[in-house]
C-alpha cells in the first residue's frame, strides 16, 4: 500500500529511507540516489522540496513552454495525494513502478489508467484517437484522418474482443502480454543504475546500506 | 493501404511518455 494517501500526513523528505526502500522495489541506497535526482528537478523554478507541474515538464522536455497531454496525464498518476504536486515519497513510488525489477502486473495497471483518460475504467475509442493525433502533433508527423482511422480500427479490431467498442482492463492486459513493446516506456533501464549516476548520495547517506 | 502499426505503439513513442528524459536533469 505504497503511497496511501492517510499513510503519512506531511510530505517526507529523505527522513526514512528505510521506509521507502520497504515500500518499493529500491534499496534504501537507491532511495537516496533517487532523492538526489528528486532534489534536482524540485528546485528548478522554485526550491521548495516539491515538483511542481511547471518543473516535471520542464525535467521532461528541457522547457517549460511544451504542453503535453502525457506529461500532464503522467503527473497526475504519480500525485496520489491529488494536490497539485509530488512530494518525495509519491515521486519515488511511482517511479518504483518503472524499476526493472518492478512486477509486469504494476506496469499494466499503471499504462492502463494512464491510456484510461477519462478514468472510466475502460479505453474509449475517442480516447484513443486523441492520443494518436496529440502523438503525431507532438512530433511533427502528418497522417490523414483515414489512415488515422484505420490504425485504430485494426487495434480495436484485435484488442476488442468483447466487440462493445472499449478496451477494458482484461483486454487490455490480454493485449499487452501478446505485445510486450506496448510496455517498453514503463520500464526504466536507468533506474537500475541510479547509485552510479547518482553518486553524491554517498555524502548524504544516513545508512550503511 | 493498410497500416501495420498498432495504436498504442505509435502513442507510446511520445516524448511525454518517455520518462527517462527525467534522468538528463
Amino acid at each position: 500500500n505504497c503511497c496511501d494517501a492517510d499513510l503519512y500526513k506531511q510530505p517526507r523528505g529523505l527522513e526514512d529511507p528505510e521506509a521507502l526502500a520497504r515500500e518499493t522495489v529500491f534499496s534504501v541506497s537507491e532511495i537516496e540516489a533517487l532523492y538526489e535526482l528528486f532534489k534536482k528537478i524540485s528546485s528548478a523554478v522554485i526550491d521548495d522540496g516539491l515538483i511542481n507541474k511547471e518543473e516535471f515538464q520542464l525535467a521532461l522536455f528541457k522547457t517549460n513552454k511544451k504542453e503535453s497531454l502525457f506529461a500532464d496525464r503522467v503527473f497526475d498518476l504519480f500525485d496520489t495525494k491529488h494536490n497539485g504536486i509530488l512530494d518525495f515519497e509519491e515521486f519515488a513510488c511511482a517511479l518504483s513502478i518503472f524499476h526493472p525489477n518492478s512486477p509486469i502486473d504494476d506496469k499494466i495497471e499503471f499504462s492502463f489508467q494512464l491510456y484510461d483518460l477519462k478514468q472510466q475504467g475502460f479505453i474509449e475509442r475517442q480516447e484513443v484517437k486523441q492520443m494518436v493525433v496529440a502523438t503525431l502533433t507532438e512530433s511533427g508527423m502528418n497522417l490523414s484522418d483515414d489512415v488515422i482511422e484505420s490504425i485504430i480500427d485494426k487495434t480495436f479490431e484485435e484488442a476488442d474482443t468483447k466487440h462493445d467498442g472499449k478496451i477494458d482492463k482484461e483486454e487490455w492486459r490480454n493485449l499487452v502480454l501478446r505485445h510486450p513493446s506496448l510496455l517498453k516506456n514503463m520500464t526504466l533501464q536507468y533506474l537500475k543504475d541510479i547509485t552510479t549516476t547518482f553518486p553524491s548520495f554517498v555524502f548524504h547517506s544516513q545508512v550503511d546500506d | 493501404q493498410p497500416v501495420a502499426m498498432n495504436a498504442f505503439e505509435l502513442i507510446s513513442l511520445s516524448k511525454g511518455l518517455n520518462l527517462g528524459n527525467l534522468f538528463d536533469a
